[in-house]
């Protein structure tokens, strides 16, 4: 494993944290999308299946293991726990995953490596994953007040998929990995999505201004 | 097991 690799990982490791960590602190889901986090769990529950079929290592198994259960607690969290859930903006957070989930299906279904179960659920996961934030984004715009952990949260979990296409060129040349488009492309969109939110975080950081995007 | 396709991946 390279170092982007590992950077990548523990990036998305710390915006989980950072996520519960403010849920759990605050008692409060305020500027979080209950749409993107439930999409996550789809997103990992589709990609992970192999955690019962094929052995890579241990760090891989735990890591898996960590995300589901992460972003099944945080959706619970949000939908069940007396205190948290009231917090939710539920009549901001307006994005329908129906609209996301069904064309990443269809897409999958049409573009694969292999035609099998399993190849196709980690396909789905790919193209899911890169769109999943886009609810995430559309309430942050509606929101007037982003605090700073929800702000730092989005900008982890953005750079994430960065480090990975490092990780990737990386590999490429290393390992002599052949071109793998489906995870190059997915992972290149999953991060420009980001790019307007990174330029807005980023000048708010250097002027030490409230993070605010623009509607 | 297929490294090639990144399946040891996250």
């Amino acid at each position: 494993m390279n170092a982007f690799r590992l950077a990548g990982d523990m990036t998305h490791l710390l915006s989980i944290i950072l996520l519960l960590l403010k849920i759990r602190a605050t008692k409060s889901c305020a500027g979080i999308s209950l749409k993107t986090q439930e999409l996550y769990v789809i997103v990992f529950m589709s990609r992970y299946l192999d955690l019962f079929r094929t052995y890579y290592s241990l760090y891989n198994s735990l890591m898996k293991i960590i995300f589901l259960g992460t972003s099944m607690c945080i959706v619970w969290y949000m939908r069940s726990h007396k205190v948290v859930r009231q917090t939710y903006n539920n009549d901001e957070d307006t994005f329908r995953h129906f609209f996301l989930v069904l064309p990443c299906f269809v897409l999958a279904l049409l573009v694969h490596r292999n035609f099998t179960f399993i190849e196709i659920l980690w396909t789905f996961s790919l193209y899911l994953e890169s769109v999943a934030i886009l609810p995430q984004l559309v309430l942050l715009q509606k929101s007037s007040n982003i605090d700073n952990l929800t702000g730092t949260y989005v900008f982890l979990l953005g750079a994430y998929r960065g480090l990975y296409l490092f990780n990737w060129v990386y590999r490429f040349f290393t390992e002599n990995h052949r071109v793998r488009w489906i995870p190059w492309l997915s992972g290149l969109i999953q991060t420009a999505i980001y790019t307007d939110f990174f330029y807005y975080y980023i000048r708010s950081w250097k002027n030490r201004e409230k993070l605010k995007l623009p509607a | 097991r297929d490294f090639d396709d990144y399946h040891d991946e996250l």
